[in-house]
């Protein structure tokens, strides 16, 4: 009998499996998970987002994100496994609990279908979407370029073919349009992290600008407590601050665009490096890597629950 | 399904801002498109670079010709990638 307690979260998944444990989350916790439908990608996947919520109408709320970079699988892994975590620990653990009776999680765990897709098919090393460039035989676009914050600014690139393609238009990507809309939309949205992977570095607003963000004191700070309890775990040491001065300029990234249209606690999480894998990380990694990144997420979210703003 | 037969993935270390410079004059300019996987950031800080096989000897010559120091991070990415692959399998009958 399949459920999410039978789900191997030791190990990497394809897209349709995947796409089941999400049915499956819900089927196993009815009263806490819903799945929305947000949009479609560009090759019309659906994009699936976990709701998780204890009631209430608009309530403040948290978005999660894996897998906006397609080939980094060990986001997605993480995102499944965090998921479970926060269904099995509602009405357990005290954090989560105090977050969900008062808040709501969104979770979109294949930010990138369409690239996660092409990744197990056809190009392992795939990192953009599969979006066609008219003036171009290169394919795709670097999702994290394609926010209208400082879009198309240094640290991204013009040229269709790189890897850090910013797209013809902000919110060119049907992936981010749908992120755009749905959080605009809602209105209510407090935190906004996407996580990637690798460098084990907890960044911050704001990557297009030198400038420091209106709370970067606040936001490193929790930076600085969150990373502290995540090395606690297994000793992985994170570095953290903003985008901009921890590694370059970056422009038109989710992080920015979030933080700019009101969502003040917005994070990046860049996951572990062992210095042998880049984002190849082996699945026997996925656990340990997820249960360290759990503790600096319920970190923020902790704190995102007890700075209402 | 494309494949990554003797691609490897170097760790670089540059140790100053011109090293810096030059990796991303490298990035730009080598015959073969490279990717950086973890971009060079500042002097200290690693940046890793995926080398298509075709491409390895010379991308390896301006790193030693300009003294910047480099070690292979990943020896042979497609061995990774079919090792990954069947992990993957032997879950999955598991």
């Amino acid at each position: 009998n399949r459920s999410t307690s039978t789900f191997d979260y030791a190990s990497y998944h394809t897209i349709d499996e995947i796409y089941d444990w999400m049915d499956m989350l819900v089927d196993d916790h009815p009263d806490l998970v819903s799945k929305l439908q947000i949009g479609q990608s560009y090759e019309n996947r659906p994009l699936y987002v976990l709701k998780f919520s204890t009631g209430g109408s608009n309530r403040p709320a948290i978005w999660l994100d894996t897998g906006i970079h397609s080939r980094e699988w060990i986001t997605q892994a993480t995102g499944i496994w965090t998921a479970n975590k926060i269904a099995k620990d509602y009405g357990q653990d005290p954090s989560i609990t105090a977050i969900l009776d008062s808040m709501d999680i969104f979770f979109e765990i294949i930010t990138n279908p369409d690239g996660f897709a092409f990744t197990q098919s056809s190009n392992r090393l795939w990192r953009k979407t599969r979006s066609i460039t008219a003036s171009s035989n290169c394919i795709g676009v670097d999702p994290n370029r394609n926010w209208d914050a400082g879009f198309g600014g240094s640290g991204s690139s013009s040229n269709p073919c790189s890897e850090t393609y910013h797209g013809p238009y902000a919110h060119s990507e049907r992936e981010v349009k749908s992120i755009v809309d749905f959080i605009l939309s809602h209105g209510n949205v407090k935190s906004v992290i996407s996580i990637h992977s690798y460098s084990q570095m907890l960044l911050f607003p704001y990557g297009y600008t030198t400038a420091p963000a209106p709370d970067h004191q606040e936001l490193n700070e929790l930076a600085k407590k969150a990373v502290s309890d995540l090395a606690a775990v297994y000793g992985t040491k994170y570095t953290y601050g903003s985008i901009a001065d921890t590694i370059y300029m970056a422009a038109g990234t989710t992080v920015d665009w979030a933080y700019d249209n009101g969502v003040k606690y917005s994070f990046t999480f860049e996951l572990r490096d062992t210095g042998r894998y880049g984002f190849l990380l082996p699945s026997s990694q996925i656990i340990p890597t997820a249960t360290e990144t759990w503790t600096a997420l319920l970190d923020i979210m902790v704190h995102v629950l007890e700075h209402p703003y | 399904e494309q494949l990554f037969v003797g691609d490897q993935v170097l760790r670089i270390m540059p140790s100053d801002e011109e090293q810096i410079n030059l990796l991303r004059v490298l990035a730009e300019h080598a015959a073969v498109q490279v990717d950086f996987w973890r971009h060079p950031t500042s002097p200290g800080q690693p940046a890793d670079l995926w080398v298509p096989f075709p491409g390895l000897q010379a991308v390896k010559v301006f790193l030693e010709s300009n003294n910047i120091s480099y070690i292979i991070m990943i020896e042979d990415v497609q061995e990774l990638l079919d090792e990954e692959k069947k992990t993957m399998t032997k879950s999955r009958r598991i």
